[in-house]
């Protein structure tokens, strides 16, 4: 599989909503 | 020169090194949100592990590890999950197998364990399940750990878990090896693809992530046999979905629901916040896709990727054949040979102003920036399916061993099916 790693996610706010199967992403999550 | 600036970063050349600054930027969302965590790298200036003193991990090191880490996941994606049972008394002797590896384990978060309340660093990942940390007394071997050891004998809130509990028997899913009894004891064992392994007794603890937020009675690994890659932490948050996973055990309070944001610099704090508080409404999102059955990843489907704003010739079946999955543990991005091929080209082709370099360990594509005080780069998105498009951060793209060696941060994996 394609793996999504951890440097191309910093900064990033990243949703997990396992009870809505679902993975989000916004820009800018650290500020 | 609108759409230059529109699809490329112009940054500032020495902004690509650590800051030299012993100080510490703390994330506004994790101090001002109730469930929510501070996340440090592990060997930064805002680890409580470092003493303020940023440290320089071996970068050939972590991507050695890393390496291993997507191997497992590989492995374990492609076979069935193992039933072997696993003794406290054998443990040593365990056959180093394919599992889910931790690599290097950057990021850290700072739970309260037990009553009275101990703090515990530990990994969070959300490539794995089981919760683990590790416990005295050390019938084995123990690595060494900053904080001291969790004695639950000191803890009234502890209880061990029975063998022939339901929990125990989530032990297969959770860690691909049945759980064992040891005078009617649940014993829990997980090992890792690179030897790394912690055993001990499946127990339920009070977890206090804040003065608000306090969890009585949650199932983790009480490590009494531990070896391997964690040396300094003492242990490691499961995220992921089995249900002995932590969003899982604590779904009522926060309906499955967590987010992070993990920070650019070791100077900084970025944050882990669980349940739906100060999620930003500019959040788009994407199907968690079943990857393979039984395994408990977060699945996504990439659909595609842009590069300075031209999106990459790649079939739709490239990405949609071995699909994918997001995993905090992981470093560099992986992507199908023949994605990679492109993305590569598109990017080199945009960088052609900068000399090139050698490349080190899984990074191939490297340019020498000593020249220069900026450098402008072209942006890379993500489009998944759902219609979620993730443009990556400046930050995202590069992995910076020095000035002269900054590589780009993505890898092809040996195989397309893979």
């Amino acid at each position: 599989a394609a793996i999504f790693g951890n440097v191309q996610q910093q900064t990033l706010e990243v949703v997990y909503d396992g009870a809505g199967g679902r993975v989000g992403f916004a820009p800018n999550g650290c500020s | 020169a609108q759409e230059r600036e529109t699809d490329s970063h112009t940054i500032q050349v020495s902004s690509l090194l650590p800051s030299s600054s012993s100080s510490c930027v703390l994330s506004p969302r994790a101090s001002t949100t109730k469930s929510s965590l501070h996340v440090t790298h592990r060997h930064g200036t805002c680890s409580r592990l470092n003493n303020g003193k940023a440290t320089s991990p071996d970068h050939v090191e972590i991507l050695r590890l890393d390496q291993a880490r997507v191997n497992s996941i590989h492995s374990k994606l492609s076979k069935k999950l193992a039933t072997d049972h696993v003794s406290e008394s054998k443990s040593t002797d365990l056959p180093a197998k394919d599992g889910s590896t931790l690599g290097s384990g950057n990021y850290i978060v700072t739970v309260g364990l037990g009553t009275p309340k101990n703090d515990l660093s530990l990994i969070f990942d959300t490539g794995s399940d089981l919760t683990w940390t590790q416990c005295q007394p050390c019938v084995r071997t123990c690595y060494d750990q900053k904080e001291p050891i969790f004695n639950p004998s000191k803890s009234t809130s502890y209880y061990n878990v029975s063998c022939s509990s339901a929990a125990c028997g989530s032990l297969s899913s959770a860690t691909g090896n049945a759980g064992s009894c040891s005078a009617s004891n649940c014993i829990y064992g997980i090992q890792y693809g690179d030897q790394s392994f912690s055993v001990g007794f499946l127990a339920k603890e009070k977890f206090t992530l804040t003065n608000s937020d306090v969890f009585d009675g949650v199932y983790f690994g009480c490590g009494e046999n531990n070896q391997g890659l964690f040396t300094g932490v003492a242990g490691l948050l499961g995220l992921g979905r089995d249900k002995l996973s932590f969003p899982s055990q604590t779904a009522t309070a926060y309906n499955k629901i967590f987010s992070y944001c993990l920070p650019s610099s070791a100077s900084y704090t970025g944050h882990l916040t669980f349940g739906s508080a100060g999620i930003s409404r500019s959040v788009k999102f994407t199907p968690i896709s079943t990857i393979t059955d039984g395994t408990s990843f977060y699945g996504l489907n990439i659909v595609a990727i842009t590069v300075g704003g031209q999106k990459l010739p790649i079939p739709s079946t490239v990405f949609s054949t071995p699909g994918a999955l997001i995993d905090s543990g992981t470093v560099i991005t992986r992507l199908p040979p023949k994605a990679y091929a492109a993305l590569r080209s598109s990017f080199k082709a945009k960088m052609s102003k900068y000399p090139t370099t050698s490349g080190v360990s899984i990074l191939d594509t490297c340019f020498d920036l000593s020249g220069f005080k900026t450098v402008t780069i072209p942006k890379v998105a993500f489009s998944f399916s759902g219609g979620a498009v993730v443009e990556l951060g400046s930050k995202g793209i590069f992995y910076v061993f020095k000035i002269s060696q900054v590589c780009l941060a993505f890898a092809g994996n040996s195989d397309d099916s893979n």
